[in-house]
């Protein structure tokens, strides 16, 4: 039986938002340590991966392994019912067709039940080892989504070089280029507000622009993100949150 | 030219 209640519907939400457009069927793998999503894109360029810890709710209760198969636009529809305020229960049997979503206006007394059909998905599971980057930054997550979104008005793809002081953004496309240079900085009352680099070794990677303003949608989620970086290697942007993490993995583009 | 890389190039899968 799962039994997990988030204090507030916008919480999930906004999870849901983030990664909505990136895979559509995904599995929501329930344990009692939390809820864990896996899933690749049609392409398999982008994986998502998503941990809700079990202190991201105000209850849970999970006592054996449950599988969630989710269409997720028909989750999105289900979840717009719900007030952002509202609490947000999810319930399952342990062998479950549907789950079960009520939404709880505590203060009207107003209690709204929605149940979403589940569906089988045969999904792989890639296994990622932990890798070494060779090198990490650490940004506002708004200024990486305006840099997503600046540089695609010019061409599909954003080169990212990091060297000890800089990070450059570099794109070059048919109506001319554009670069976005961000250096380390430290705001100690507004930790978000940092930029720091960690580095082994300088990198210059490619990546699919189509792609990073899927990954942007994570911005939501966190004020501050890290992208984690090393050559020839998928690259990885994660957004924490209170507890948990989501992460996109994006395997890069390459010179032929 | 540039190619788009996979994601099973670099991660096995289980």
């Amino acid at each position: 039986m799962l039994e997990a209640k988030f204090e507030q519907a916008a919480f999930f939400k906004k999870i849901i938002d983030a990664f909505k457009d990136t895979v559509h069927l995904c599995n929501f793998n329930c344990s009692p340590s939390g809820i864990t999503v896996q899933a690749v894109d049609d392409s398999r360029v982008l994986l998502v991966s998503l941990l809700i810890g079990e202190d991201s709710f105000t209850s849970y209760r999970c006592d054996h392994n449950i599988t969630l198969g989710v269409d997720l636009t028909a989750l999105a529809k289900v979840l717009k019912c719900g007030n952002n305020d509202d609490t947000l229960s999810l319930v399952a049997e342990d062998t479950p067709e549907s789950v079960l979503i009520v939404f709880e206006d505590t203060q009207k007394d107003r209690i709204s039940e929605y149940s979403l059909k589940l569906i089988d998905i045969e999904s792989d599971f890639l296994d990622i080892d932990d890798i070494e980057y060779d090198s990490v930054v650490n940004l506002p997550s708004s200024d990486f989504q305006k840099v997503a979104r600046d540089l695609s008005q010019l061409s599909d793809s954003l080169a990212i070089v990091v060297t000890k002081d800089t990070i450059k953004f570099e794109a070059n496309g048919d109506i001319g280029t554009g670069s976005v240079i961000l250096k380390p900085f430290t705001d100690l009352e507004n930790p978000q507000n940092t930029v720091k680099v960690e580095l082994n070794k300088p990198v210059l990677l490619s990546f699919g622009l189509k792609y990073l303003l899927d990954v942007v949608k994570g911005s939501s989620l966190a004020p501050a993100m890290s992208v984690k970086l090393s050559e020839k290697t998928p690259a990885l942007f994660e957004y924490k949150l209170p507890s948990g993490y989501l992460r996109f993995y994006l395997a890069p583009k390459f010179e032929e | 030219t540039t190619s788009q890389g996979r994601l099973d190039g670099f991660f096995k899968v289980r």
